[in-house]
């Protein structure tokens, strides 16, 4: 039986990481 | 005569002020001991100083880089308050001021580069994730942390489900079983699980030099 549930995340850092505040590429961008 | 000349001084002193070469650029002093503590060459450090100056002057024009520049730089609009923003912040100002001097700046990014070492990114993650800094990651801080991201991001999570996604968190990270972690099991941790690292490496630094080629005209040495 396919597992179309969503994706588990396996912790809570990842979640944390997909903040845009803790990525920097912005300094680069116009 | 003499007179005539006496009324010119204050001209030609801002004349040699003005032109004084060996008037470094505040905060580029020494280019090549910062090239030599860091991941950039000095190219690569000039290069990085032309984005300073456009970050540091873009509300004062004082050479410095304030919280409000910093959070522009990052996302061209002035946001509110940030959990991360300023964490992120406290860490490039090395000399707790409040301000970014272009060798804090230097210093902070050089960890972000491609080439910088696995441990000082993992250090890095761990002083930014250690809100209290108190030398480990507790509970509550990771709580606070998701809920800061959720709101961020408009998504909604129910407390259990955040709470389930805690504990799953800890029962990977936290081998001590203390209820909190510590430096080692940070490092533990993200050894087996690399995308916790990902915000801690631009591939932006890699090719400072061609996105910033005007520092050629005030470059100090011959980088080759």
């Amino acid at each position: 039986q396919r597992n179309s549930g969503p994706p588990i995340l396996i912790n809570a850092f990842q979640l944390i990481g997909m903040s845009s505040c803790l990525d920097l590429s912005g300094f680069f961008e116009k | 005569m003499l007179q005539c000349l006496e009324g010119f001084k204050p001209l030609f002193a801002s004349i040699l002020r003005c032109c004084d070469l060996n008037n470094q650029p505040r905060g580029l002093e020494d280019p090549e001991l910062l090239a030599r503590e860091t991941v950039f060459s000095v190219s690569e450090i000039e290069a990085l100083y032309e984005l300073f100056k456009r970050i540091s002057s873009a509300v004062i024009d004082d050479g410095l880089i304030n919280k409000e520049e910093f959070q522009l730089a990052l996302f061209k609009i002035n946001k509110k308050e940030s959990l991360f923003v300023d964490r992120v912040f406290d860490l490039f100002d090395t000399k707790h001021s409040g301000i970014l001097g272009f060798e804090e700046f230097a210093r902070a990014l050089s960890v972000f580069h491609p080439n910088a070492l696995v441990d000082d990114k993992i250090e890095f993650s761990f002083q930014l994730y250690d809100l209290k800094q108190q030398g480990f990651i507790e509970r509550q801080e990771v709580k606070q942390m998701v809920v800061t991201t959720l709101a961020e991001s408009g998504m909604n999570l129910s407390d259990d489900v955040i709470e389930n996604i805690i504990n799953k968190t800890f029962e990977q990270a936290d081998t001590k079983h203390d209820g909190k972690i510590d430096k080692e099991e940070w490092k533990n941790l993200v050894l087996r699980h690399p995308s916790l690292l990902k915000n801690m490496t631009l591939q932006y630094l890699k090719d400072i030099t061609t996105t910033f080629p005007s520092f050629v005209f005030h470059s100090q040495v011959d980088d080759t």
